[in-house]
């Protein structure tokens, strides 16, 4: 009977927090709001060497959101019901976010609440913990309890959840900064700051020097030589494929345009440490980003050296990457001569108009799946398969869902998966439908983040997932991977 | 605002959902279970009790195995809607 971790923590002390910049409470004053959170996070500062600076932006470390019922994560709430509230572990993207059920009457008093009212500061603090990486603590009395115990007036973090927190991130050093013996010179001007100060602080290493508390300053960057990626996974190996025996191809025009969003804009304005000006004073969110569809200029031919990618998927044991119209072939003697060749020269049956492919994988029956936006395109080798395309909601799931960023078959437990944005899918592939018990939090896979590029298993039988230009290798085992900084995808795969 | 509902019905299937929300069951265990006969689905009966029990333990109530009152109101409160064991991919837990 005692605290939890659940192994994430931050590898920084020197905490970000903001007010979602969409997302904010319809019934409660902002300004007050944001002191009842302040003093919330300063529950934790005080018992540990964590410090809390509010910026105004939604890329901080924790960003603060109010909420109703279905809200794009995979755990809605349920109006005046019994949920108040959820956090996320710490992590990219949406790691370390709270979210608060904006259907609840929140008070934002000290004073103790009813049957009705909701301390926020209760509730707060212990979202909170989850966001420095608590999970919940059967001790009743604990912040950590998972069950709403309201708040004593004069509050002092319980021992269970101190002992929680210390644990992870050390306690707090009230000692004097000059006869600290781990003291360092500091080699630049010290700024003074404060915890209510509020200052957009961009994630880089530096010296924070931080005098309200008299703790010593550390040092943020690390001294050792950047670490150089020790291992070179083993290089592909190459096989020819079995010749295929085309067949007349049944002329199938499925007209689908494929698009992919905007990418989100970056909220990153100074922000006044008094109330916002001009602030939005409702509740519904902004509308999402109209998808446009991706232009097809003539000369969409990607740089083979110089691009991301769409999907990566190894089919008959060789590697095809696809990017935009076009998709490179990697067989036994190498990448194919005269590639890149546009996809649809080998899968005819996809979409003439197509701009580029969500995600491709080789199912179990050796079937290949092509995802398409809204649309699965299941291929017997180059041939549409009668009844295809089909929409997602036949695989089970959801009709809000607009497109599948990577799919593959996980060598772990043989099992097929599918990624979206911040969510992902077990797919029994038997059943034909996506398992009951999702979609969980892509932060189930340490250090990928959200908004994959592709994942796949290569013939070493291990994961890569893809990003951007960049690939990690993934430890299967330990569910994170094995390096946190990405790999160049060009040198290795493509081999430039 | 509307009030808040304290007393929505406590049944089997509002239970089973609350041990699977909240991660003291799989989803779609007990499926299966009904599945089957003789002692596999005895032992999924089980599966069930051992959840109310976790829940039970966890929540700081006597731990009967049964959804008795205390159960009901422990349900009925309200709570962070974290689960409180952590779910893991890959079939560990």
């Amino acid at each position: 009977k005692r605290f939890a971790k659940q192994g994430e923590m931050w590898k920084h002390t020197n905490l970000t927090w903001s007010m979602s910049s969409r997302l904010i409470p319809s019934q409660l004053n902002l300004h007050e709001t944001r002191h009842v959170l302040a003093r919330a996070l300063d529950v934790w500062e005080q018992a540990s060497r964590l410090t809390f600076t509010e910026v105004n932006s939604d890329e901080a470390d924790i960003v603060v959101s109010f909420a109703r019922r279905n809200h794009g994560d995979a755990y809605p709430f349920d109006g005046r019901g019994s949920i108040l509230a959820h956090a996320f572990f710490p992590g990219s993207g949406r790691g370390g976010d709270a979210h608060f059920d904006d259907d609840e009457l929140w008070l934002l008093q000290p004073k103790n609440d009813d049957e009705e009212g909701t301390s926020l500061f209760a509730v707060a603090a212990h979202e909170f913990g989850h966001s420095l990486g608590l999970s919940h603590s059967s001790v009743k009395g604990a912040l950590m309890f998972p069950w709403y115990q309201g708040i004593q007036p004069n509050f002092v973090l319980p021992e269970d959840d101190r002992h929680g927190i210390q644990d992870m991130y050390g306690p707090k050093v009230k000692k004097k900064w000059a006869d600290n013996p781990n003291y360092r010179p500091i080699q630049t001007p010290p700024t003074t700051t404060t915890t209510t100060t509020t200052t957009t602080t961009t994630r880089r290493p530096y010296i924070h020097y931080h005098d309200r508390h008299h703790t010593n300053h550390r040092h943020d960057y690390n001294p050792r030589n950047p670490e150089k990626p020790n291992y070179y996974p083993t290089p592909p190996t190459y096989y020819p494929i079995p010749p295929h025996h085309p067949r007349p191809t049944p002329e199938t025009t499925t007209r689908s345009v494929t698009n992919r969003p905007a990418r989100y804009p970056n909220v990153g304005h100074e922000y006044p440490s008094h109330p916002r000006p001009n602030y939005p004073n409702h509740n519904v969110p902004k509308a999402k980003p109209s998808p446009t569809v991706r232009p097809t200029p003539s000369s969409d031919i990607p740089d083979t050296c110089n691009t991301s990618y769409d999907a990566v998927a190894l089919i008959r044991g060789e590697l095809f990457i696809f990017k935009n119209r076009y998709h490179w072939r990697i067989g036994s003697q190498g990448r194919y001569p005269q590639y890149p060749i546009e996809i649809s020269r080998m899968w005819s049956g996809l979409p003439k108009d197509l701009t580029h492919v969500d995600a491709v994988y080789e199912r179990p029956d050796k079937k290949i799946a092509f995802f398409v936006g809204r649309k699965l395109y299941l291929f017997d080798s180059q041939y549409l398969v009668r009844g295809y395309p089909k929409p997602l909601t036949h695989l089970g799931l959801p009709e809000s869902l607009e497109k599948i960023d990577a799919a593959m078959v996980w060598g772990h437990n043989d099992k097929t998966y599918f990624y979206s944005g911040t969510m992902y899918w077990k797919f029994d592939e038997e059943e034909g439908r996506v398992e009951l018990d999702y979609p969980r939090d892509m932060s189930m896979w340490k250090g990928v983040g959200y908004n994959i590029d592709s994942v796949f298993q290569w013939r070493d039988g291990k994961t890569y997932f893809f990003k951007g230009k960049g690939f990690w290798k993934f430890n299967d085992l330990h569910m994170r991977v094995e390096h946190e900084r990405q790999l160049p995808s060009a040198t290795f795969w493509m081999k430039c | 605002r509307t009030a808040r509902n304290t007393k929505h019905n406590i049944n089997e299937k509002t239970v089973k959902n609350y041990l699977e929300t909240f991660g003291y069951l799989e989803k779609g265990q007990l499926e299966v279970g009904n599945l089957l006969m003789g002692d596999m689905a005895q032992s999924y009966e089980d599966d069930f009790r051992i959840a109310i029990k976790t829940l039970q333990q966890f929540g700081g109530i006597p731990v009967t195995g049964e959804i008795d009152a205390a159960t009901k109101q422990l349900m009925r409160q309200r709570r962070c809607g974290r689960p409180d064991r952590e779910l893991h991919e890959g079939g560990r837990h």
